[in-house]
């Protein structure tokens, strides 16, 4: 099963056009093997991306030099999916 | 019931099978389990059948799960499919539809992808057919559709996760919905649940120009959003996609309006601010909840409007 320790779920709001472009320049960037959750698409709508653990850095200098607003949804991935298989484990645990 | 399903956490392939069994078994006076084909790896694609008789009557389509990682879709399907069942001859609304409608219910229209996740890879979100010349696996099965396919919004990579495909219904589990949908010929409503983002859109993805029937669409729209935001307050914005989010080719719900389905709706469900679509279980039952509102409020519309 693969593993998610160290990856970063970023909920980022762009302002304006400018800032949704920037974030569609890192969605090109394949090597950073970003997984948008919500895409950039209008300044409306929040940007949610999963970062893998070694892009976490880089991923955060480009967004504070381009002054984009970002918040951290989720601090370690692996947290939250080790949390929802003990609870799938303990609800079959109980079913039985 | 003697049945312990639990509808309020996440379950195997395998224990929804099980459950599509039992509704069925236990609700067999108006339950049937039907099988429109198979996935790429060859598991079955299973439907629930809601009828109360006739033949061939006007009926309403739900499908979840085309994402796979999107799993408070899945379970939000088979809680509503326990909804149906026990609320035929009891809820006036459900009760006169069905007197007139069949329901048609998906509830995971990405089996291959679901195990994946389970097995696998928690994060994957496409099928997992073999791509020709790629080392990569899956095509996004929402882009797949013959939807203005290989427009914008979609990617030709095979390796990303809006990867659109070889060519419109190249997977075998979007095949097997068009082929359904075709011959059952009186299909009137198209609803499909993804998370998250609390969206309810209508046409078109492929393209930003209105749907024929955008007034009505529109209106809709907002009547089930006002229905899903009078339980726990969850505002949903109303669109179409394009608007809405963005340019998206290969989309199901636009196929399902261009073939004359006029009610093509898609939901995109809770966002919490916290887990994106990792709900935790306890979000499933209300999120369940709120998005049958809005369901229906749609299905009641599409029972008194016949067209």
């Amino acid at each position: 099963l693969k593993t998610f320790v160290g990856h970063q779920v970023l909920r980022i709001k762009t302002r304006n056009e400018e800032e949704v472009k920037k974030l569609q320049l890192l969605e090109s960037l394949e090597h950073l093997e970003l997984d948008f959750w919500i895409n950039p698409s209008s300044p409306a709508l929040p940007v949610d991306v999963r970062i893998p653990a070694n892009s976490v850095q880089a991923v955060k200098a480009f967004l504070e030099s381009y002054g984009i607003e970002y918040s951290i949804l989720i601090e370690d991935l692996q947290v939250i999916l080790d949390k929802e298989k003990q609870d799938m484990a303990y609800s079959q645990e109980r079913e039985r | 019931s003697s049945n312990k399903f639990n509808y309020g956490t996440y379950h195997t392939l395998d224990s929804i099978y099980a459950e599509l069994d039992h509704l069925a078994s236990e609700y067999s006076n108006i339950v049937s389990k039907l099988q429109i084909g198979e996935s790429y790896e060859k598991r079955p694609l299973y439907v629930l059948k809601f009828s109360t008789g006739g033949s061939n009557r006007p009926a309403i389509w739900i499908d979840a799960g085309i994402h796979s990682r999107e799993w408070v879709t899945q379970a939000s399907a088979i809680w509503m499919a326990k909804k149906i069942a026990s609320d035929y001859g009891k809820d006036p609304s459900i009760t006169s539809l069905l007197n007139k409608m069949d329901i048609f219910l998906l509830p995971v229209s990405n089996p291959d992808g679901y195990v994946f996740t389970h097995t696998t890879d928690r994060m994957w979100r496409k099928t997992r057919s073999k791509i020709q010349g790629s080392v990569c696996f899956g095509v996004d099965p929402n882009r797949n559709w013959d939807a203005g396919f290989g427009g914008p919004g979609a990617s030709s990579y095979p390796c990303s996760e809006s990867y659109r495909g070889p060519s419109a219904n190249s997977e075998v589990e979007v095949k097997s919905v068009v082929n359904f949908i075709k011959n059952h010929g009186n299909i009137r409503a198209f609803l499909t649940l993804h998370s998250y983002s609390q969206l309810l859109m209508y046409p078109y993805g492929y393209k930003c120009t209105e749907p024929a029937d955008y007034a009505e669409l529109d209106a809709l729209g907002r009547a089930a959003a006002s229905s899903i935001q009078s339980l726990y307050g969850t505002t949903f914005t109303v669109g179409s996609i394009c608007t809405t989010i963005y340019q998206a080719s290969g989309g199901s719900i636009d196929w399902s309006y261009d073939y004359g389905i006029k009610y093509s709706f898609a939901f995109e469900l809770r966002d919490t601010g916290r887990y994106g679509f990792l709900l935790p279980a306890s979000q499933i039952i209300p999120t369940a909840e709120e998005t049958w509102l809005g369901l229906k409020t749609i299905m009641e519309h599409v029972r008194d409007n016949p067209y």
